[in-house]
């Protein structure tokens, strides 16, 4: 699964998420990722969202507007959202990473798996990241 | 006001060490690519929504990446995108499930959020739209990889009903 997540110079932000899924599925699985709400969300009163890992798990959590109403209803910090729902996720026996960025600026990631493709980038460069 | 773009390219069993070095190369490189793409299109003012998914098509089209070219393979050896895009500034949202194919899955689902009244499209339905619409249309073999083909046998060498719940491949 792949993502991406922006905040734009006007402070409104946008989510992406595309997938091939899960390896050997049948009969027409379907994860989070198409899923507004559990793999993708963007909201300009909280932030953008995207989800990557166990789908069945995410949906569940209603993982990505879950980050997103901590943020907006709870007045927790980004990071701190992020990783409430990564937990939830983990409790819940799931695995992943989710990736987000909110209208002011901030950004947050994290996973539960050993490794997480991703990259960041601004005004200030680029950096890139496989492991911790 | 400063802009700013993250992106992720999956996550999953890679261990630190474990990942071949020219798999461990191509993955950053596929990222900076698409960094590249949406950077390209935030610092001289754009939108987050052209943003993300400039950045989406890149992985798209990149084959260390699951979507798009290089997507994992189902039980029967085809391949089923999935992609959902979402603006902030009015929670308008698109998405499409189960596509055969549509090369762009991406622009299909932002195609369902601009262009058409509905939110979710499936299956022969969302290639019917993405063709009307005007979206490259390609074969299903166009996306399947050797690797993913030799992922797929791993797994089903295991049992009919083995799935990669532990997101070794996805």
């Amino acid at each position: 699964t792949i993502g991406a997540v922006a905040v734009d110079a006007k402070g409104h932000v946008a989510a992406a998420t595309s997938t091939g899924g899960l390896t050997a599925k049948r009969w027409g699985r379907i994860g989070d990722s198409p899923l507004i709400g559990a793999g993708t969300y963007a909201d300009d009163r909280a932030a953008a969202v995207s989800a990557t890992g166990l789908g069945e798990i995410f949906i569940r959590a209603a993982a990505a507007h879950e980050l997103c109403a901590r943020v907006r209803l709870g007045g927790a910090g980004l990071q701190a959202a992020l990783d409430a729902v990564l937990a939830d996720i983990k409790q819940l026996g799931g695995n992943g990473g989710l990736i987000a960025v909110s209208p002011s600026g901030e950004t947050a990631l994290g996973f539960t798996t050993p490794g997480m493709y991703r990259g960041i980038a601004s005004a200030d460069g680029r950096k890139v990241a496989i492991y911790d | 006001m400063s802009w700013k773009l993250v992106i992720h390219g999956g996550s999953g069993a890679m261990r630190p060490g474990k990942l071949p070095p020219e798999q461990d190369e191509a993955g950053r490189a596929g990222l900076a690519a698409a960094l590249e793409a949406g950077e390209r299109i935030l610092a001289p003012g754009g939108s987050a929504l052209d943003a993300v998914e400039a950045a989406a098509r890149v992985l798209e089209e990149d084959p260390c990446f699951n979507a798009g070219r290089g997507s994992v393979l189902a039980h029967d050896g085809h391949v089923e995108l999935d992609a959902a895009i979402m603006d902030g500034r009015d929670r308008r949202c698109g998405a499409v499930a189960g596509m055969r194919s549509t090369r762009a899955p991406i622009s299909a689902a932002r195609a369902v959020m601009e262009l058409s009244q509905h939110v979710l499209m499936s299956y022969e339905g969302a290639d019917d739209y993405a063709r009307e619409v005007g979206l490259e249309q390609v074969a299903n073999r166009w996306f399947q990889t050797p690797e993913r083909r030799r992922q797929l046998d791993e797994l089903l060498a295991k049992g009919s009903d083995a799935f990669d719940t532990d997101i070794k491949y996805g």
